[in-house]
């Protein structure tokens, strides 16, 4: 099922959700 | 999915057709296909028989074309110029949007710097116009872009056809992803048992205290 | 009295046939409408406030317009007589169009748009009619200030149903999707305008370029974290200086978010929810995909 396959290629992409110095910050 | 939805039934009407086809018939498909501005998935018209029959044959460029917009980027097509049909404008554009989407396959971050080389443009204004009008506004990205950093943060890229091999890779990230889920899940699990322990710790504690100087008080008196 | 009202209403009619609107309201606004000598009808009161008020618009002349539609609103709540109510409304939206009041002037439109009833009166309301009303709000709502506000009436004009089916629908889509206007789209937009709405303004900008600009400037603040001045000034084809000015206003105004650094001469968006928030939306947008994925396979057998 290649649409599923490249939705959960999207998904897996997701995360991590933010990458940021401000984002670092705040979850600390 | 917004992407896989709008682009479900054009894969369905390509299908339709190349089934319909052979050999150099395929052409013009796999040329329309490729230049269609809402489809960017195309393993499942390389998965057609007819097209599949196509390699090692007089037309095998075309498989190529296509195998190279599953798959492939723009530095991919300039290494391969010569064998295949050279690509009109809006398959130079859908080659560079999936290009895109590539590259957020491995960062969230991507540098100005290599996104210019990748999709050979010269200055930021043309790089930040092609990733608002052809990538945002398109619907196959989501992000900011920070010109201080001079980068472009993903939040969100659809996806692409699976490359050979690229299904084990996806495989340990979602079998890491529930290994870490679970055992955050037994984390917090022990945490809230903790939070609960000490919390009737300390009511008996207090009531212990409490006790103590009624008795003290009684005696007093 | 009565003979130098007939007189007056004889002459404005003349006025009126000739198309001299201004001297028609004139020769109306000397009746004497508060008179103690003879009992006047509030309904008639109101009708010749309407009028005089819709003369004047005729010439584009808000002020005079607005002074009898005011004196007007105070005999309409009082009135049962539907088409003058109707007049009221429309003339009402059509002076704060001209005195730019966009978004308040939108509001009425699209409540004109609205009406169920295809005869008031003697007065039929055709569907034409009703599609200029809609129109007129989607054109008001575009060339009102950009923020919070006006998105609010975007989503509700984007939502109707009816709009999908108008001229103006792909300009009103993108505003809506926050997208950045280009110049070939201004300008298509710009033939659908009436003078006011191209007036131009003390700062050199003409109503609709300051509308462009500063939608413009909230879709630009959607997509980047921080952007130079001199960047922004050729996306919003204006001098940086410029951008600067309307960027600042704009945040003063709380209509944006961010911070002006003069020193390095970048503007900063903040994000309207805070970092954490932020990484909550994306776990929750995560989820849904997921769940979406979960969906597709049980379609499918999966």
């Amino acid at each position: 099922e290649n649409s599923l396959l490249r939705q959960v290629s999207s998904l897996l992409r997701r995360l991590p959700a933010i990458e940021s110095e401000r984002f670092q910050d705040d979850f600390l | 999915m917004d992407i896989e939805q709008k682009q479900a039934e054009i894969i369905d009407q390509f299908v339709k057709r190349a089934s319909t086809c052979k050999g150099e018939a395929l052409a013009p498909i796999v040329l329309e296909a490729t230049s269609n501005p809402s489809l960017f998935a195309f393993s499942e018209i390389l998965a057609v028989p007819s097209v599949a029959e196509l390699d090692g044959t007089s037309n095998s460029v075309y498989l190529d074309v296509l195998r190279l917009f599953a798959h492939g980027t723009w530095a991919d097509y300039k290494c391969i110029t010569g064998r295949i049909p050279e690509l009109v404008p809006d398959q130079v554009l859908k080659l560079k949007q999936l290009t895109v989407l590539t590259l957020a396959e491995t960062n969230k971050v991507l540098p100005y710097d290599s996104l210019m080389q990748e999709l050979d443009v010269t200055n930021v204004r043309e790089l930040e116009d092609f990733l608002i009008n052809e990538c945002m506004y398109a619907g196959i990205v989501r992000g900011k872009l920070d010109q201080l950093k001079r980068c472009f943060e993903v939040q969100f890229a659809a996806g692409r056809d699976l490359r050979p091999g690229q299904l084990g890779n996806m495989m340990l990230t979602l079998s890491n992803w529930l290994n870490t889920s679970e055992n955050l899940l037994v984390s917090i699990q022990e945490k809230i048992k903790w939070a609960d322990k000490m919390g009737e710790f300390e009511k008996k504690h207090r009531k212990e205290v409490e006790e103590r100087v009624e008795e003290v008080k009684k005696s007093l008196s | 009295e009565e003979q130098a009202l007939i007189i007056r209403e004889k002459l404005a009619d003349l006025y009126e046939s000739e198309q001299q609107w201004s001297k028609a309201a004139q020769m109306l606004s000397g009746i004497d409408l508060d008179s103690g000598m003879r009992a006047v009808d509030d309904n008639f009161k109101l009708s010749k406030c309407i009028q005089i008020a819709r003369l004047y618009l005729e010439d584009d002349d808000a002020v005079n317009a607005e002074a009898f539609i005011n004196k007007a609103s105070f005999l309409v709540s009082n009135s049962q007589n539907e088409v003058l109510n109707l007049q009221y409304k429309v003339c009402y939206a059509r002076i704060l169009d001209m005195k730019r009041k966009f978004l308040e002037a939108a509001l009425r439109y699209y409540d004109i748009s609205q009406i169920e009833k295809r005869q008031i009166g003697d007065e039929e309301i055709d569907e034409n009619a009703l599609e200029q009303a809609l129109s007129a709000a989607v054109t008001c709502t575009i060339l009102a200030g950009a923020g919070p506000q006006r998105s609010r009436v975007l989503a509700t004009l984007y939502k109707d149903e009816r709009c999908s089916k108008l001229k103006i629908y792909p300009i009103l889509q993108k505003v809506y999707l926050e997208r950045i206007l280009r110049k070939p789209e201004i300008d298509a937009f710009a033939e659908e305008l009436r003078p006011h709405q191209k007036a131009s303004l003390p700062d050199k900008f003409t109503v609709l370029d300051r509308a462009m600009i500063e939608h413009n400037l909230l879709s630009a603040s959607k997509l980047y974290t921080n952007i130079r001045f001199d960047e922004l000034g050729t996306l919003l084809g204006i001098d940086p200086q410029k951008a600067e000015k309307i960027a600042s206003k704009m945040i003063y105004e709380d209509r944006m978010r961010g911070s002006i650094d003069q020193v390095e001469a970048v503007i900063h968006f903040e994000d309207d929810t805070e970092e954490l928030q932020q990484w909550d939306h994306q776990i929750s947008g995560l989820c849904q995909a997921l769940n979406d994925i979960l969906d597709g396979m049980a379609k499918k057998g999966l």
